[in-house]
């Protein structure tokens, strides 16, 4: 995967980390400091539709079956994580209490084109 | 995208620095609270004191070792049949107990579980951490009641009972899953127990509230499955 870097146009993972004390949240997340919200951004022109390993999804077969038969047929082809994985929270609930949890598919480590 | 079709991220990437920025905390914020099913920050009116927190997180982690290696299990931490992928997602809620009335023989504690959590999980298993400060040396029975609304909600009925007998200082553990399962599942949200002891014990627990050795309830939670129809 690519991580977006300059005026890169091409399909890649933009970084975003949001940090809890800007945003005046430290008080009730205990744990982390922040959220990586990163996300995929960026063109996916045909040629890289559904190259092996950009986007590793089923998707990419029935693309590449498309390509093979009928170029004009094939669909746009969009940038989308390819990787994510949990964030784990410490926090307060409303009665002050306090829960740990990992939220699944919240943090994209890697984007690909479909 | 092709000319004239909105493009989501082309969308945000056409906004000025500054508005993407606060496009992607409002999303950010959204996305963390719909996640722990809240309808909005929660505002802490009392935060658990570092040491109360750090003492509960040891005693946790001891009585899991202890359990595991009583069961023969890895003590890692893992379970070992848990497969990992699941994607359900898992809870670990602290209660810290609020102090509820008490007498010369008695005191009762009360433990809140939120409406939220109450909703979407089930209980996989709670315990109930005590810490014994006795008067004195020999045995001291201690009787443990776990109290619950009843469906009025206007009186509390013993949800169970049970006889201890307290040897010396320190921590003890009771299971209290079935009590908070049938909690959760009347929807109610809040635990009573009441310990009593005999006349010239004065109170079980450490005088003082001592912070780091003040009772709490340890859950283990699941996010309810939703309803599956199986289509044929």
């Amino acid at each position: 995967s690519i991580d977006c870097s300059g005026d890169s146009q091409m399909c890649c993972r933009k970084e975003f980390f949001v940090d809890f004390k800007e945003i005046g949240w430290e008080d009730w997340i205990i744990q982390p400091e922040g959220y990586h919200m990163n996300y995929c951004a960026g063109l996916c022109p045909l040629h890289m539709a559904g190259i092996p390993g950009l986007a590793a999804s089923f998707h990419t077969a029935v693309l590449n079956l498309l390509k093979a038969n009928n170029a004009d047929a094939a669909v746009d082809s969009c940038c989308v994580p390819t990787q994510r994985r949990p964030l784990s929270l410490l926090y307060y609930d409303r009665d002050s209490n306090i829960v740990k949890t990992d939220i699944p598919d919240m943090i994209v480590d890697a984007c690909g084109c479909t | 995208a092709p000319k004239g079709v909105w493009c989501p991220a082309c969308g945000l990437a056409a906004l000025a620095p500054t508005t993407q920025r606060d496009v992607l905390i409002a999303l950010a914020k959204q996305s963390i609270l719909s996640k722990l099913h809240l309808p909005d920050r929660p505002n802490i009116t009392q935060p658990t004191s570092r040491g109360a927190l750090l003492t509960a997180l040891r005693r946790m982690r001891a009585q899991r070792t202890d359990m595991a290696i009583s069961q023969g299990m890895p003590h890692d931490g893992s379970i070992p049949n848990w497969h990992p992928g699941m994607g359900v997602q898992e809870y670990e809620i602290l209660s810290f107990a609020e102090s509820g009335s008490s007498t010369s023989r008695s005191v009762r504690l009360h433990f809140r579980f939120t409406g939220e959590l109450a909703g979407s999980t089930e209980i996989l298993q709670a315990t109930l951490y005590l810490f014994w400060a006795v008067p004195g040396p020999g045995t001291h029975p201690v009787t443990v009641r776990l109290l619950q609304p009843d469906l009025t909600g206007l009186n509390r009925t013993v949800a169970s009972e049970t006889r201890l007998e307290v040897q010396r200082a320190g921590w003890a553990t009771l299971d209290v899953g079935r009590a908070v399962q049938s909690l959760f599942s009347q929807g109610s949200q809040r635990l009573t127990v009441e310990l009593e002891v005999a006349e010239d014990w004065g109170s079980p627990l450490l005088a003082g509230h001592s912070d780091s050795h003040w009772p709490f309830v340890a859950a283990q939670a699941r996010a309810r499955m939703p309803h599956r129809v199986q289509r044929r």
